[in-house]
């Protein structure tokens, strides 16, 4: 069972779209909006720009019509064929039929987001899979308002476009972009909440590249630039079985990610909960503490690092044991790091960050002391991470 | 009337309908489509071309249009075929 390709892609990655027929029963701007959050869903996971224009030559034209409409496949009238889509080889356009009720964020009717996230993906070369729970199955399965792609759209699409490659956003690392970022590489949303207060309980990457927040019961995931539209969310709908208010998590090389809260941890593939859990920290971790603040994989040695109030600890899993040594040792080996910090990671960029209140430090693995940048650190997080 | 979104159940017990719905998706010779064109068929390219489309739907392959299987032809779907070209196994 699996996604299918259908054998071409674009050359390019920086890819532009008209809407040049509107639905007669939605508000424009609505729309505009609407599809902008269905382009995300693939330029999420790749390094796929896209940008809409009001004129002239684009990648993908959009049109709403009814019935027959000029490309020989017409369209038959509420229910049967939602909409359909042309691969790149044939153009890549997208057609949806105006018969259909639209709707947006409601149970009723059609969900326009769901419909074009699944027809951008034929836009993008890829064909139906026969993976039920996957968003390019055939079948519209009714609204979802905790919409996820399923981890075989994912490796379909990075099939065809490679994994997401993200730049810093704390404006460090070789990767950052020398020209002007495009305006509209994927809907980023400011979130008024979690500008106001830009503490975190913990902050990871997932296995496939993602970059998360975590914050009391809710969860946003991370853009090139700020916080991705249509977030917060709940954790425990997209970790089943995970609490909120986590203290500390990491993905570590062996892809899965680790949960710590209080005096007990989690294991997730994914975000599928990876056996029987949650375990004692100290079965699974033998010498690490309860009540963690923080966890990462440090990029300098790739072994993982817990840190509480004044101290750190280091955990090989190929030692044993595996805190060896004169652990814990006092946080202020790392220079310029504060102690009792929020969160920490290693992020794609594979500088290390440190985040505590509203403020973050960038490390240099090779000097062992804070980064030294203008402008200095510690930054504001919710400038330079959350996009306010 | 059907719930919104779900083709007419009326429309769904018409054997053509099958047809056309199997050919459109890449299950059947397009040729079967072309409302003027008499098309017979042998019986095991029929029941193939349903084995098939309930293979990749998830659901049991008897090669009967079985009411679980007419249930989820009728379901609101995309337009672009299954199959990326009649008779091609997928890859």
């Amino acid at each position: 069972k699996r996604y299918a390709l259908q054998g071409s892609r674009w050359r390019v990655k920086n890819l532009t779209y008209k809407i040049a027929k509107y639905p007669s029963r939605l508000n424009r701007a609505e729309v505009d909006a609407e599809l902008a959050k269905a382009f995300s869903v693939w330029s999420d996971y790749t390094d796929l720009t896209f940008t809409q224009k009001r004129t002239g030559q684009v990648h993908i034209e959009i049109r709403f019509e009814k019935g027959e409409h000029g490309d020989g496949d017409p369209f038959d009238g509420p229910g049967g064929t939602l909409a359909h889509a042309y691969f790149p080889v044939y153009g890549g356009d997208a057609h949806f039929d105006d018969a259909e009720m639209w709707s947006i964020n409601s149970r009723r009717g059609t969900n326009l987001f769901q419909v074009a996230a699944h027809e951008f993906g034929h836009s993008l070369g890829l064909s139906h899979s026969d993976v039920r729970s996957a968003l390019m199955a055939p079948f519209y399965r009714g609204y979802d308002p905790a919409f996820q792609l399923d981890q075989d759209d994912v490796q379909g699409i990075q099939a065809l476009y490679g994994r997401k490659t993200q730049t810093d956003i704390g404006g460090g690392g070789a990767s950052v972009p020398s020209v002007p970022r495009a305006t509209t590489q994927q809907p980023s949303a400011e979130d008024p909440a979690l500008c106001a207060d830009p503490n975190i309980d913990t902050i990871f990457n997932s296995a496939d590249g993602a970059t998360f927040i975590f914050k009391g019961e809710h969860y946003w995931r991370l853009t090139e630039d700020g916080v991705a539209a249509g977030y917060p969310r709940l954790i425990s709908r997209a970790w089943p079985g995970l609490p909120g208010n986590i203290d500390a998590a990491f993905t570590y090389k062996n892809g899965k990610t680790y949960f710590f809260k209080g005096s007990k941890y989690w294991r997730y593939n994914g975000q599928k909960m990876d056996g029987e859990y949650p375990k004692e920290i100290s079965e699974g971790f033998t010498g690490i503490p309860d009540n963690l603040d923080a966890a990462l994989v440090w990029s300098g040695n790739g072994k993982i690092y817990f840190y509480k109030g004044s101290k750190f600890w280091r955990f090989d899993p190929a030692q044993r044991p595996p805190v060896k040594g004169t652990y814990p040792k006092p946080l202020s080996n790392w220079e310029g790091i504060p102690d009792n910090i929020d969160a920490a990671l290693q992020y794609t960029n594979g500088y290390t960050y440190f985040f505590k209140g509203g403020s973050y430090w960038r490390f240099n693995d090779r000097t062992f002391s804070v980064d030294t940048d203008n402008p200095a650190f510690p930054r504001s997080t919710a400038y330079w991470w959350l996009g306010c | 009337a059907p719930a919104f979104g779900e083709t007419d159940k009326a429309m769904v017990n018409d054997d053509a309908y099958f047809q056309m719905y199997l050919a459109q998706y890449g299950y059947l010779s397009p040729s079967v489509r072309n409302p003027s064109s008499g098309h017979i068929m042998d019986e095991s390219s029929w029941k193939r071309a349903i084995m098939e489309f309930q293979s990749f739907a998830g659901l049991n392959t008897t090669g009967e249009l079985d009411e679980e299987t007419t249930k989820v032809m009728s379901l609101p779907r995309c337009g672009v075929r299954d199959k990326v070209g009649f008779g091609e196994t997928r890859a």
